[in-house]
């Protein structure tokens, strides 16, 4: 059985699509099988891979809103990736997007009956979440095994990581009682930067076995992953980036629970 | 009569709260007098300025929920900056979130109430919106002059200032015809990088005079505004992000009427 790991921050700006991308790339390319979802109607994930939003074909919007199944909205990324599948948002307009926060506010069934038909399918499922705290997160967190938290190694990232816990915590109280951290991770460190060191050393601090070891480096390959439309492991394996997300895969692979 | 103008982006960390964190500061230093508003219900304007959201003193979220009138919510910033001021959110949770959404949505009135108020007492209104396109930011569009987009200098905010076009043509035609571009800026240039000349030629092709030619350098510096709790010239007035955001300042007071 899948997990499903919504990705979450409050903070905008700080990997969480980067990390979907990525992260999905490189465990499936270890042989998962992996479902990204984006639950961000800004559309980041589906453009990472060349997808733009459109209405020829039908995405979670179209299912949430019951005009498609489960099944039409699966598309496959990369060819050289045949275990990594995405479910796009497809949001057009601001009228489509409050109509989807209306539906995740209303009808939290439906988000949950399209995670019990596809986590069998999958070993990791991925929810790329927007920078906020409300109904869409919320909704991602209802349905979610855990949570990964992308933390900037900036200081004004690492002001709004209480804000995510007591979220968290909110989701857990009164929806999900399963709901767990999947980890918390340090991204875009600049080793030269005086405020990387400290943020990294408050996180180690604050945050102890949830942190993930592995630490994400700020790279110019990963901020090309928009361009290329593709993860950075399929156009430079060598590039700090790729080795940090495989290697990060390679430490959620060698834990036996979640976080 | 001041100019109420909007700081908006979909993309999540490009510069919004740094820019009105740093314009204002830079504006008020030139003889101008600036009001700053929290529009993000993560506080990082606030926080900028270490003014965390705290019950013990009333913000936005008070005056909209009528337990507090506009002039009991207006902080002096810092005290080398007198004609600083600014109004926090002062949302301390989800729940408070969900309310100031829910008022700003059918209560249209009050927000542009609270702006008429104070307008008459600041040469320049900058709101701080959060990443997204929906209720907290129409309603800031909805009482502007006009809206200032960041662009940071990366394929992914390239790819989101269409929906911010679009959204704000939106709201001009229906609820605020006047609304008119202030301008876009062009934020965390690194000239070694690729794909910083790449978007920066783009943006000036796509919106021509609508972009501003200043253009904000990636500094370090401004990065450490939210440890500081100061504006980068308040502490280091010759780090390029200072000079860059005095020469934007210059800029606009040289022009006539906005964009
Ligand atoms: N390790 C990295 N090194 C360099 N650039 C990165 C890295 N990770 C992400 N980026 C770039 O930083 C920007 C922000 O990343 P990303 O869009 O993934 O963040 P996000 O949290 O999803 O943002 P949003 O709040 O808009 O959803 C993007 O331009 C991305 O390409
Ligand atoms: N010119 C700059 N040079 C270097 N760092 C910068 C610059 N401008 C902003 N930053 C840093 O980049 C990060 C994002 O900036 P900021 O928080 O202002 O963006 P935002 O658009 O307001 O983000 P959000 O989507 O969370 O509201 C912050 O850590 C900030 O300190
Ligand atoms: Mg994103
Ligand atoms: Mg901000």
């Amino acid at each position: 059985m899948g997990q499903l790991v919504a990705i979450v921050s409050q903070k905008g700006g700080v990997g969480k699509t980067a990390t979907a991308v990525n992260l999905g790339a490189c465990l499936s390319a270890i042989k998962r099988r992996v479902l990204l979802i984006g639950m961000d109607p800004q559309g980041g994930l589906e453009r990472s891979f060349g997808l733009d939003s459109s209405k020829d074909r039908p995405g979670l919007f179209e299912v949430l809103s019951e005009q498609a199944s489960p099944a039409d909205v699966v598309y496959r990324c990369h060819e050289r990736l045949p275990r990594l599948d995405l479910i796009p948002i497809n949001v057009a307009s601001v009228a489509e997007e409050a109509r989807l926060v209306e539906i995740l506010a209303n009808n939290a069934g439906r988000l949950r009956r399209v995670a019990e038909r596809i986590r069998p399918a999958y070993d990791f499922i991925l929810v790329d979440c927007p920078s906020r705290l409300d109904t869409p997160t919320q909704a991602a967190l209802a349905v979610a095994d855990s949570y990964l938290v992308p933390v900037q190694c900036e200081y004004s990232s690492m002001a709004t990581v209480g804000n995510v816990l007591r979220a968290a915590l909110e989701v857990r109280k009164n929806a999900n009682p399963k709901l767990g951290i999947f980890g918390f991770l340090l991204t875009m460190a600049d080793k030269r930067a005086r405020f990387t060191i400290k943020v990294i050393r408050e996180v180690r601090q604050y945050l102890k076995t949830h942190a993930f070891r592995t630490i994400i480096p700020r790279d110019p390959r990963v901020a090309e992953v928009p361009n290329r439309q593709q993860p950075v492991v399929a156009f430079d394996m060598e590039s700090p980036g790729s080795k940090a997300y495989i290697s990060l895969a390679r430490e959620i692979l060698g834990r036996s629970a979640p976080g």
